[in-house]
């Protein structure tokens, strides 16, 4: 679970710097 | 639907939903994960033995683990999940946990996400980079 929580972030940042 | 304002959600708030203080967002993940599992109707042996390991590593009191047991017997319907979502951050999760839990071979579990994603109102944008790091 730490490990989607990581990747939901990761997800998040990418999308938002877009 | 949430107030999406990007670039305002710190990390931390994605790590502590899940820490071990915070059990409240690691059941809701837990509990996303089986309904995705269910998607397609039922449960088989080998999601069911990932969702064991998965709770096997979390700490959690017998109780949390007797629901989570419970939750594999009668899973969350969709709208049930996406009501007990607390915020867009949570949503973002919930989705991801529910990506990496389900067979996106079927189209039936294609469908859910789909309308997991509508429903928790993530931008398809943000779908397709929740994908793109989940390699699927």
């Amino acid at each position: 679970l730490a490990a989607v929580g990581g990747l939901a972030w990761k997800a998040y940042k990418q999308y938002s710097e877009q | 639907g949430f107030d999406f304002t990007p670039a305002t959600l710190p990390e931390q708030s994605f790590t502590d939903a899940i820490d071990d203080n915070h059990s409240d967002g690691q059941l809701l993940l837990m509990r996303a994960m089986i309904a995705a599992a269910y998607a397609d109707g039922h449960i088989d042996e080998t999601e069911r033995q990932k969702i064991f390991a998965q709770v096997e590593t979390m700490q959690l009191s017998v109780q949390e683990k007797a629901m989570l047991f419970d939750e594999l017997r009668k899973p969350m319907q969709l709208s049930e999940l996406v009501a007990a979502v607390p915020n867009a951050q949570m949503g973002i999760e919930v989705y991801a946990a529910s990506a990496s839990a389900i067979d996106l071979n079927q189209t039936v579990s294609k469908h859910y996400l789909d309308t997991l994603a509508n429903q928790l109102c993530i931008p398809s944008e943000l779908v397709m980079s929740i994908h793109r790091e989940l390699n699927t």
